[in-house]
């Protein structure tokens, strides 16, 4: 996955 | 989610919960930065923009607004309810110099040319720094209150735990995000000096105090 999809991160 | 992304939510959400603990007991803010704090707000809130646009899970999104309201609760205790103790001649760090270049650099090297995109990265760039001014106080006065120590301990234990956290999802997951990580090991390591000094001083009951 790319990283901007994935911005799950707090 | 693996362990260390895990204590490092906890760790962050300890240092807040610390933070707060410090101001509602004491009723005072001495020997906390505002500018550090306002920038805080500003990091949560440009990063949390995403709760109107994707949802991630119940924990996600509760973390998020706690940090959101958290991080203003704080300002408003400083600059409204404990104002006479807020100690801002030695709060004399000027957020633009970290604002300006951080929103320059979040325009130029981003994942995604995306007003929220942009938004993101600005927030990972501006918490990468926004315990300067906090820092430059404790350096300005030389010295911390071992409550204040404590919290930053923790605020800074948070982005050492992601680091971990990342080098797992990057051989578990095969995910790898270079602005955050980028970002984030900047974080730590304006983290280091006070963390020797927190191991060499704080946790053997002294309080922390720099070199005259």
């Amino acid at each position: 996955p790319s990283p901007k999809d994935t911005h799950d991160e707090l | 989610m693996n362990v260390f992304r895990l204590l490092g939510d906890m760790s962050h959400l300890l240092a807040i919960l610390i933070l707060l603990l410090k101001m509602w007991k004491t009723r005072s803010c001495a020997g906390i930065s505002g500018k550090t704090q306002i920038l805080f707000a500003l990091v949560f809130t440009t990063r949390y923009l995403d709760l109107f646009s994707s949802f991630i899970s119940i924990y996600n999104t509760t973390m998020k607004l706690f940090f959101i309201a958290s991080s203003y609760f704080t300002i408003f205790l400083m600059y409204s309810k404990f104002k006479a103790t807020y100690d801002s001649n030695h709060d004399s760090f000027r957020m633009e110099f970290l604002v300006v270049p951080v929103g320059g650099l979040a325009f130029l090297v981003n994942h995604e040319f995306l007003p929220l995109e942009i938004l993101w990265t600005f927030s990972i760039y501006l918490e990468s720094v926004a315990i300067l001014p906090q820092l430059f106080m404790v350096s300005k006065t030389g010295e911390a209150e071992t409550i204040t120590s404590h919290y930053l301990f923790a605020l800074g234990s948070y982005r050492l735990l992601y680091i971990f956290n990342w080098v797992y999802r990057y051989y578990f997951d095969g995910f790898f995000d270079l602005i955050a990580v980028v970002a984030g090991c900047v974080q730590t390591i304006l983290y280091c000096d006070f963390f020797y000094l927190y191991i060499t001083k704080v946790l053997k009951g002294k309080k922390l105090s720099l070199p005259a």
